[in-house]
């Protein structure tokens, strides 16, 4: 099938929550976002990759709107025995962009080209989380508009050629 | 809004590379990606975090169909000094579970459940990665059909509400 590439959304009004050294056992997850659930906040993203170490530990990552970041890390600060991690880093100066299309999967050159990108433009790519619809990445706040525009452009989109997908 | 659960999704078909410890810095990723697209193999999820320590090295995981996973281990192990990672671990144990369904990011709560429902099971959650429309889990294959009955109950799903949706 012929991926079909809809457009490119971006977003700036999150800023990032990163717990780091998290224990890789049943529960903690759930422990974090009942805690954020329970303080009102919205979660966008939620990215963790593996305990790739040999400690068994992991970093779960997730974006809020700005405005109830500084309560997420209250609240997770306030845990941080219970859930026993290592760290918390808040970012406030994140750039999200999403290539939104379908047909993606089965047409892994397409990340490679939005990744590639990226790279020529020397930007730098801080996280990627991706669905059959969406290749998104974060990248510095300030790279996000010239992330959109060679995107766009590697893309043959039109500069105004945003698609207004959720996905 | 109300979120909506359309359904529960899942798939063990696909075995998972994570790449580790490879340098955080412009152009990594697509090299990555152009040679797993160069020897034609399709790519489901990718999941990177950012790099959280002080080496400025991160994780990338990636799932592919089980079939090709060996390919794609080779081409990566062949570049190993040219990218620069310290590790590629190969899983072909891979549970895949998605909740599908709409209005999850302004619906914390949600997602809360959905790792509970797991961690209540003793369901280790390996890998997170999220849309406004799908929160997607792996866990291991052979806990993959308990967590598809445990997240189905947490929600109210009959047993054969499975969502054919892609998101
Ligand atoms: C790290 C966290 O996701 C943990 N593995 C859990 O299941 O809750
Ligand atoms: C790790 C990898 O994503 C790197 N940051 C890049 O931009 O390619």
């Amino acid at each position: 099938e012929d991926p079909i590439i809809a457009g490119v959304a971006h977003d700036r009004s999150e800023g990032k929550i990163t717990i780091v050294g998290i224990p890789d056992s049943p529960g903690r997850a759930a422990a974090v976002f009942k805690a954020i659930a329970g303080v009102g906040i919205n979660v966008d993203m939620i990215v963790q990759n593996v305990s790739a170490g040999t400690e068994k530990k992991t970093d779960i990552s997730f974006t809020v709107p700005k405005e109830d970041a500084g309560r997420g890390v209250e609240v997770l600060k306030a845990m941080q025995d219970e859930l026993g991690f290592e760290q918390l880093q808040y970012d406030d100066q994140v750039g999200k962009l999403s290539l939104v299309g379908s047909g993606m999967r089965s047409n892994p050159g397409v990340s490679a080209t939005l990744f590639q990108s990226l790279a020529d433009a020397g930007i730098n790519i801080e996280m990627i989380s991706t669905s059959e619809i969406r290749v998104s990445v974060v990248t510095s706040d300030d790279e996000l508009d010239e992330a959109v525009r060679v995107v766009h452009s590697a893309f043959g989109l039109d500069a105004d050629g945003e698609a207004v997908v959720y996905g």
